[in-house]
Parts: structure tokens; C-alpha cells; sequence
């Protein structure tokens, strides 16, 4: 009854409520962790240090070269028809205005085929504002991380983009971008749904709104670390079931969701199975990834660093959209595997946590390694109000429940134990 | 993403003896 055993010690006994309290010590001590700040740093050694603590010994950690972007002075200012301030975040590593910021008529799209179609002239020296509704994170994201490229290829001075998010209290959600290095640079921000459906009625009323925009930042590379923790199998050492959560975040907010939860349930398994003397045959390996907000850094070093090694990695799994009510796991894998993960979740019923949502890439970080033909999973959870909180100020404790964390402790501890232990590889 | 709506063929997939021995962690 190992996951009857599991579950009794995280939602009932020593370690009820272990993984919230954790995860608030370190969310409160540190903050934000952007990608090469020295306070990501810190909280790397920090992690490192509580898990001593817990006599898990088995840690490396493997440096690799991230990005430094650090956001300063960020102002917009409506002009016209009136005069108002638009709350704004900007888009990792984009660039500066000049000083006296760049003030220009705004052009408004709904999506990219409607700047394609549009000729250049009338494109030319404006900013460009992308208001796409917010359906899925998937099907929006593109208006965030490519709206700069394609709205200077057509001559913009800059772009602003509608905040990915499905609900806003005028609340701007920031978040990766990524620049050409065929067109030019432009200044790039997210500004809040209100403000962005206000210019849009006025721009659909044909009216002239002219913003002026103001935004400094700097840019450097900085080196951290990829942390690993292994909990050794018994009978067979080298293969590998790997649990991760990334620990940098954004600048804004804490990162107490986003990932600070998935963080620490891959911290809590080798924890708690080390607490319960449960040794699965295979190891549990949790990685701690580095600078994935600024484009899966981590993820990416790891790869390559043991792709001849990888042929070693039986499972891996992550968690990085929530760490609320637990539902199953979102799978990539050959029918085959899938079928045993069913199998396992069928375990879960009593939970309401057996449900498989079948993909070909879960996850953030670990699709780097998915892609590659490993089988993987991220936790399926009750998130449907994540969007609300990603990668806003809002991202703190007060997004995260003792009672759900346990059950996500419990959930990830047990999935990762099993599929450690069965007698089974999980095929390709 | 999709919902597995069934996986029919786990039944020819997996031997009864995985299938047991994962039951056996219950």
C-alpha cells in the first residue's frame, strides 16, 4: 500500500502542510529570482541546503551561461484623444527607448494576417498594438514572443500587446519575446486588457490615439546552475525518473506559482520516500531548472550536456502550469506507455486525480527533452484561474493552498515512486 | 491537447502481470 502510505504521511501526518510551509520560507526570503540576478543565485544554494538538511547528499550542480535583462524605468502616457497613463510591462530583453521616449500615432491589430495585409505605408513609424483575445495561452503567446519581429518588419517603432491573460484587474502580464537578427530591434510591452480595448474603441471610432513610451533597460549574460538532486535506485541506479520545476521567475511578483510550487513538489519526492525509507529500483532525479523564462536555458544545457546519456531517462516529468487540485498527467508517449500511465492513474481514482490528457509536447522545460522521443508528463491540475496570476505581481502565496500542495506532494511523490519501481521500463 | 477518450488496445498492450503488479501499489 505505498501510495496509501505516501498520501497518509503528506495530507495527514509529519509532513502535512511541509510543502506549503517550504515554499512560503523561500518565496518570503527571496522573492523574485529573475534568470542571473545573484538572488537567484542564492536561492539555488538555499535549495541545496534544506535538501542536506533532509541527508540527501547526492547533488551537483552544472553551470551554464543565461541571460541578465534587467527592466528600469517603464512609463506610457496616452496623448491623445486624451490624456491617461497606461499601466505597462516590459517584454523580456527588449530594448530602450531613447530618452525622451518615442511618441507616435497607434495602429491597432487583431492578429497577423491582418498586418500582412496591410501596406507598409500605412504601418510605417507607428506603434503597433496586437489586442488578440485571450482563448488559449497557446494560440495567443505568439502575439507576445513575435509581435516586435513582425511589427518592425513592417516598419514600427515600436509594438504593445493586449496582456495573455483571460481575466485582469487592469493588471499587465509580462513575459518572453524574441527578436530577429534580420529586422530591426523595437521597444516591446504588454499594457493591460482595459487599456488595450480602450485604444481599440477609440481606434475603431476612428479616432487618432498617440502614445508616448518610455522604457530603459539593460541586458547582459550572467552564469547559473542547473541544480540535480538524485535519490539512488537500488537495482538499477542508472536509469532515471526525473521530477523538475524551474526556480527563476519572472521580475514581477514572487514566482510563488509560477514555479515556485512545481518547484518544491519535485523538491518534496526524494524527501519524502528518503523520510519513509521507500528506495524504487530505478533513481529519482529532481531538477531545479535555470532561466526558463527567458527561453528554456536550462532545459536546453541539460540536453545537450547528456544527450549521450539520455537513452538512461525511463521517465520525466514537470510541473510549471500550477500545482493546484491535482487531475492526472498530460502524456507524451507511445500508446504503449500510455497505457501503463493509465494504469498508475487508475491508482488515483479516490483523488479524482486518473485523468490523461494525451500530448505531444507537456510541459515547458521538459518538451526540450520530450522532443527528442522521451516519454514525459506535466501535472494535469484544477488551474484554470493560472492565467489570472502568470507572470503579474499577483504571483504570490496567496495563489497557493497547503491542502492542494500536499495532495500534489503526494500525487507527484507516488506517480514518480511507482513508475520508478515497476518491473516495466516505460517504452519509446 | 485531448482527453484519452479510451485506450482500447491496453488490454493487448500490457500483460496481466504489469497490470496486477501496478495494482499492487494500491
Amino acid at each position: 500500500d505505498v501510495k496509501e502510505e505516501i498520501f497518509r504521511y503528506v495530507t495527514e501526518g509529519d509532513f502535512k502542510s511541509k510543502t506549503y510551509d517550504e515554499l512560503a520560507k523561500f518565496v518570503d526570503k527571496f522573492g523574485a529570482r529573475p534568470s542571473g540576478s545573484q538572488v537567484l543565485e542564492d536561492s539555488i544554494d538555499y535549495m541545496i541546503q534544506i535538501t542536506k538538511d533532509e541527508d540527501i547528499n547526492d547533488i551537483v550542480t552544472e553551470e551554464l551561461e543565461v541571460p541578465h535583462w534587467i527592466r528600469e524605468q517603464e512609463k506610457i502616457t496616452m496623448l491623445e484623444p486624451r490624456s491617461k497613463h497606461i499601466a505597462v510591462l516590459g517584454l523580456g530583453k527588449s530594448v530602450s527607448t531613447p530618452p525622451e521616449g518615442i511618441t507616435a500615432e497607434v495602429i491597432v491589430f487583431s492578429n497577423f494576417d491582418q498586418l500582412a495585409e496591410t501596406p507598409r505605408q500605412d504601418i510605417d513609424g507607428k506603434i503597433v498594438l496586437f489586442d488578440p483575445i485571450f482563448t488559449t495561452y497557446a494560440e495567443t503567446v505568439v502575439y507576445r514572443s513575435q509581435g516586435a519581429v513582425k511589427a518592425a518588419e513592417k516598419g514600427a517603432t515600436a509594438s504593445l500587446v493586449r496582456s495573455i491573460a483571460p481575466f485582469s484587474i487592469n493588471t499587465p502580464h509580462t513575459g518572453s519575446q524574441y527578436y530577429s537578427d534580420s529586422v530591426p530591434k523595437i521597444p516591446t510591452a504588454a499594457i493591460t486588457l482595459e487599456d488595450a480595448d480602450l485604444i481599440r474603441r477609440f481606434y475603431d471610432r476612428g479616432e487618432k490615439v498617440v502614445l508616448n513610451i518610455k522604457m530603459t533597460s539593460s541586458y547582459e549574460t550572467k552564469i547559473s546552475r542547473n541544480t540535480i538532486i538524485d535519490y539512488k535506485g537500488i537495482e538499477n541506479p542508472e536509469k532515471l525518473v526525473i521530477v523538475s520545476g524551474h526556480i527563476d521567475s519572472w521580475d514581477v511578483g514572487q514566482g510563488a506559482m509560477d514555479d515556485g510550487g512545481g518547484l518544491f513538489i519535485s523538491w518534496a519526492a526524494p524527501v519524502i520516500l528518503k523520510r519513509l525509507n521507500l528506495r524504487p529500483k530505478r533513481t529519482i532525479r529532481s531538477i531545479f531548472w535555470t532561466a526558463e523564462e527567458l527561453g528554456l536555458i536550462g532545459a536546453y544545457d541539460y540536453e545537450e550536456r547528456h544527450r549521450n546519456e539520455s537513452n538512461n531517462i525511463n521517465f520525466i516529468m514537470e510541473s510549471d502550469e500550477g500545482t493546484f487540485s491535482p487531475l492526472g498527467l498530460v502524456v507524451a508517449g507511445n500508446e504503449e506507455a500510455r497505457c501503463i500511465i493509465a494504469e498508475i492513474l487508475k491508482l488515483f481514482e479516490s483523488i479524482n486525480a486518473s485523468t490523461l490528457v494525451e500530448s505531444d509536447s507537456p510541459g515547458s522545460d521538459i518538451a526540450v527533452i520530450v522532443k527528442t522521443g522521451i516519454p514525459g508528463a506535466s501535472l494535469h491540475n484544477a488551474n484554470e484561474k493560472y492565467f489570472w496570476f502568470h507572470h503579474t505581481e499577483g504571483d504570490t502565496m496567496n495563489v497557493e493552498s497547503p491542502e492542494e500542495l500536499d495532495l500534489c506532494a503526494a500525487f507527484w511523490t507516488a506517480v514518480s515512486y511507482i513508475i520508478a519501481d515497476i518491473s516495466s521500463d516505460i517504452p519509446r | 491537447k485531448s482527453v484519452a477518450k479510451s485506450l482500447n488496445k491496453c488490454q493487448t498492450l500490457l500483460s496481466d502481470d504489469l497490470i496486477n503488479e501496478i495494482a499492487s501499489y494500491k
